[in-house]
């Protein structure tokens, strides 16, 4: 079982539509997918028709009770077939309030997901666009950590702080993370998105950045209004070959360690 | 002097281009304009040249210590003559786990704008997409509460959400505070844009939603880029007519107050 964490402290780049598109990408390879709703705004579990008000077992549930168990909590999606969820609820923002100075408590979901071992092939972790408790028991639980980041100026600031919390988190752990940068909402037309591609290549080389990008592709947001991945909506759209080339290469990578 | 909030939950919906972007038609109107930028992102701080890492003086302080005065952490702008920002630093994501369970901490922000009055004719609060201690803080302060969303079908869900926070503060004011929902980023091209615009319409009447849109528009990435609100690099844009539009609208109706 394989555990990929999507997170990015900045808000709007592309998260959950990552975590939204890769995850149907697992599904049409016949992989049995798992996605957790880390974000107390809740756009995943809403995505796949679930009522983020209305779950009575949700990811909350797993850091205010020690005694609750993953399997308890996990849904089916409605639109999706075989693709399953661990909703968010939106009293997920009270968690940093409530446990923020408590030591020990990064560790809470990597426990809890051990107890799914198994039962899924890929659990993806969408976080929220905050560097809180949440974000950091995401990257405790990771294999790999992907860091969508749109291609603009604004985002490259962000970017460096997502890194510097990636190398705090790696102290604590007893193998290094590894993390791949995807650039996304690339629109080729505008030059102030060319420029970032172009910083970004320079600034990040290697392994830590991925050579495609995600394109623009307003295909995205009627796949949201259908609440299916944009695979399954538009096979053929720049966006879902795009995240089908990303997918490919990170199972690749992942047969080779 | 006027106080906006600007704020949603839900990230990436371009609250940071709506402060920058008012501010600039404020400007051009030959007033004297404060931005405060809330967001342990520190986008709007850095969009303006400031840095965020090295700031010493921050809204930060206004939160730790008590005798801190917000005229001491005002810093000028290095891109546009006559703005002024009090910056963010990465430090303020740690206000939620340090204050949050302490009660009375809802006015600190509120009596430090307070000392500011007659400083500047008005003061525009960019607030991270999360719901914690900063935006309960920016929400007590405000006299005018704008609320942008994108008109997509996940933001929609945010947005009930947004509201219910807003009601949620409106029982512990003296007055109801005020809000207006701005739809942005519509792309007339596609389908989902224009669906998400006429459920808006549909489900909100009245004052609390704007009549008009702020349009998709690639000159906001390069504004971003020369760290420059829009109405000066574009004035004749779409989306600079847009916001102008909207200022003026907001103008108008502080006047019949
Ligand atoms: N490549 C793309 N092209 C066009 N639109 C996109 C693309 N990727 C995402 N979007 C749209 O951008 C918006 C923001 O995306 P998304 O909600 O996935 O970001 P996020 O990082 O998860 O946001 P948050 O920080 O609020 O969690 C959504 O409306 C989505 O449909
Ligand atoms: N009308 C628009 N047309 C095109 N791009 C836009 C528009 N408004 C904002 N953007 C772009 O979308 C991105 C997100 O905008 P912005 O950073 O203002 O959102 P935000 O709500 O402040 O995000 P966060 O939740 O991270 O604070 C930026 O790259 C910005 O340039
Ligand atoms: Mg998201
Ligand atoms: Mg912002």
């Amino acid at each position: 079982m394989k555990i990929w964490t999507i997170a990015n402290q900045k808000g709007g780049v592309g998260k959950t539509t990552t975590v939204v598109t890769l995850a149907g990408g697992l599904l049409e390879r016949g992989e049995k997918v798992l996605v957790v709703d880390l974000d107390p705004q809740a756009s995943l579990t809403s995505y796949f028709g679930l009522d983020a008000e209305a779950a009575e077992h949700s990811v909350y549930n797993l850091f205010a009770d020690k005694k609750a168990a993953a399997i308890d909590i996990v849904a089916r999606t409605q639109s999706t077939e075989g693709l399953d969820v661990l909703p968010a609820v939106p009293a997920l923002a009270t968690l940093d309030r409530q446990l923020g100075s408590r030591q020990g408590q990064g560790l809470i979901l990597r426990q809890a997901l051990a107890s799914l071992e198994g039962l899924y092939d890929h659990v993806l972790l969408d976080c929220p666009p905050t560097l809180g408790i949440l974000m950091i028991n995401a990257l405790a639980a990771a294999n790999r950590v992907i860091v969508p980041t749109q291609t603009e100026h604004l985002a490259l600031k962000g970017l460096e702080r997502m890194l510097r919390t990636l190398e705090m988190v790696n102290r604590s752990r007893p193998s290094p993370l590894e993390y791949l940068i995807v650039p996304t909402m690339f629109d080729r037309r505008t030059r102030a998105s060319t420029h970032a591609l172009r910083e970004l290549r320079e600034r990040y080389e290697g392994p830590s950045l991925w050579s495609g990008v995600i394109p623009v592709d307003t295909r995205f947001r009627e796949a949201s209004e259908l609440g299916l991945p944009l695979c399954q909506v538009a096979p053929a759209s720049r966006g879902a070959k795009a995240f089908l080339e990303l997918l490919a290469e990170l199972l690749d990578s992942d047969s080779d360690r």
